[in-house]
């Protein structure tokens, strides 16, 4: 990754699993 | 070239695992202490702890589904250890506190047992 412009993406990443469906 | 690091993917994934813990979805393993039970996934416990790693990549014993562990093993700080697993929060009570590093020392969780060590250094007067 040297020399690849690394943006930081701070939001959710995932869906969430619920706790229950 | 651009890279988009997802800062906070490592812990929203193992809050997915938590959470397939709690509703017991692929769990493979029941972990007895005691007369208690506690499922959990194999990978996850392998990836933290020390005594796991060694279980699970033992090829005669990664199929097991069912380990127990020492009998002097505390059920209450094991709870707490397998909570910092799937959460990386590590409850630190001073009631509990020698045996969570008594637990955390026979899981073979170094990090964990140099927190308590901390932790009772600077609770000492």
């Amino acid at each position: 990754y040297e020399g690849v412009n690394t943006i930081k993406e701070r939001g959710r990443s995932i869906h969430e699993i619920p706790r229950q469906d | 070239d651009s890279c988009i690091q997802f800062t906070r993917h490592a812990s929203d994934v193992l809050l997915n695992l938590n959470r397939l813990r709690s509703r017991d979805i692929l769990t493979d393993v029941t972990i007895l202490v005691n007369r208690q039970q506690f499922r959990a996934h194999k990978t996850v416990l392998m990836a933290c702890s020390g005594l796991f790693y060694t279980i699970f990549t033992d090829s005669h014993k990664c199929n097991l589904n069912a380990i127990s562990l020492d009998p002097k093993v505390d059920p209450e700080g094991f709870a707490i250890l397998l909570e910092f697993m799937y959460t990386s929060r590590l409850t630190l009570k001073e009631s509990l506190i020698m045996s969570i590093m008594n637990t955390a020392i026979y899981l073979q969780m170094d990090h964990v047992v140099d927190t308590c060590h901390r932790f009772i250094k600077s609770s000492d007067p």
